[in-house]
Order: structure tokens, then C-alpha cells, then sequence
């Protein structure tokens, strides 16, 4: 479950 | 973790050090303008998360606008070189030979083909990392086709390499402590890296050990 919330990396 | 921190303050500091050269200097020898270009539409792409305002952090928000600022900014003093240093100016274009299209078609593609959802944020996220993993070559072929590059320009380089060489012990970090793996990130990651891997066996026997930047 990859959302765009999880993308917490730049 | 200490090794993400350390990442994105290299790829702050080559953003610095590209952003004060021009600036000090007004001039854009050995600065590929192609490079550049890319960067802006790599971090226009990724960041689109922040029009959907579910900010993570202030650290997260704060940093991806200084990268989008700063990669249009960086444009911006290109092209006031134009203006203050034609010579210079068209000297850099006319060596800036990459064609980009080569490079943001395949990308496009493999976005299309390596996602996580169908969605128009995630392929342009998608989009955003292979793009990104590539988007030094115009930079790179400069490089090796003139064969000499100011300190600076190596300098900016090594820390834009340096950054996404340290996001992989970052990555193994979060595997294990977070039980957490971004497939697509680590692979484009790994191949951002390799590619800089010459470059930066070059940058340790040059710069490091002292001698100027030379490329065989």
C-alpha cells in the first residue's frame, strides 16, 4: 500500500 | 535516520555552491543548462503532493519548495548569463549536445510500464525518479566531451552523487528498522549512483588527491 502519504522521503 | 539527513543536506549544498558560482561568477562554463531543465520538471513532478496540502512535515514541505525554488532559480541566473556573458553563454549551448527528448521519452514509458497505482500523481512520481536518476548525463557527457571542468562545477557534481549514494544505506536503515522497502526508489536510486560511480573514481584521483580535473 504505497499512497502518496507514505512517500515521506524527498 | 543520520544517512537521509546527511543526503539531503549534500543535495543542499549542491544545490548551494551551483546557486552561488553563477551567481558570484555570471558564468556558466561547464554547466549544463539541459541538466538543469530536467531538474526543475524532476522536482516539479515529484513534489505535486503538495497541491493536495496532506504535508508531512514542516522538514518535508519546507525543504521540497527550496528544491523547486532553487531549480528555477538556478534557471533564471543561466539565463541572465545570456545577457551578462553571451560568449560564454553560447559556448555552453553549443557543447550542451545531449538531445533530452532520449531521455524524458524512455522515462515516460518506464513510468508508464514500473508504478504503484494508475494514477496521474503516482506515474508523474514514478516519472520523477527514473527522470531523475538519469538527468545528470547532459551534465556528464559535457564533461567527458570537453574533457576539463572548473573545481566548482566537480564540486556541485560530487555533492549532487553524494546525496543519492547516501539515500541507500538510508534505504537499508528503513528496511530494517521500519520493515520498510520503495522498491522503485532503491532500483532508481542504485542506477542514479552507478551512474556517477566513474565520475566519482575520477573526482577522488583528481580532486582528492590533489592535481587538476581532467578527463581521459
Amino acid at each position: 500500500d504505497n499512497t502518496i502519504e507514505d512517500k515521506d522521503e524527498l | 535516520n543520520i544517512f537521509r539527513i546527511l543526503g539531503d543536506l549534500s543535495h543542499l549544498a549542491s544545490i548551494v555552491i551551483l546557486l552561488r558560482t553563477v551567481q558570484k561568477t555570471q558564468r556558466v562554463d561547464g554547466i549544463s543548462l539541459k541538466t538543469q531543465i530536467l531538474y526543475v520538471l524532476v522536482f516539479c513532478t515529484r513534489y505535486l503532493d503538495l497541491l493536495t496540502f496532506r504535508w508531512k512535515s514542516v522538514y518535508n514541505t519546507l525543504m521540497k519548495m527550496v528544491f523547486i525554488g532553487a531549480s528555477v532559480r538556478v534557471i533564471q541566473l543561466i539565463q541572465g548569463c545570456k545577457i551578462q556573458n553571451p560568449v560564454a553563454y553560447k559556448d555552453m549551448i553549443f557543447r550542451d549536445t545531449l538531445q533530452i527528448k532520449y531521455l524524458v521519452g524512455p522515462c515516460a514509458v518506464l513510468a508508464l510500464i514500473f508504478n504503484y497505482k494508475f494514477t496521474l500523481l503516482e506515474l508523474c512520481w514514478s516519472f520523477s525518479l527514473w527522470l531523475e536518476s538519469v538527468a545528470i548525463l547532459p551534465q556528464l557527457f559535457m564533461l567527458s566531451r570537453s574533457g576539463k571542468a572548473s573545481t566548482l562545477t566537480t564540486h556541485y557534481i560530487f555533492a549532487l552523487g553524494l546525496y543519492r549514494a547516501l539515500y541507500i544505506p538510508n534505504w537499508i536503515w528503513r528496511y530494517y528498522s521500519e520493515d520498510r522497502l520503495e522498491k522503485l526508489s532503491v532500483f532508481t536510486g542504485l542506477l542514479q549512483t552507478a551512474l556517477y560511480s566513474d565520475f566519482f573514481y575520477i573526482y577522488y584521483k583528481k580532486v582528492v588527491k590533489g592535481a587538476g580535473f581532467e578527463l581521459p
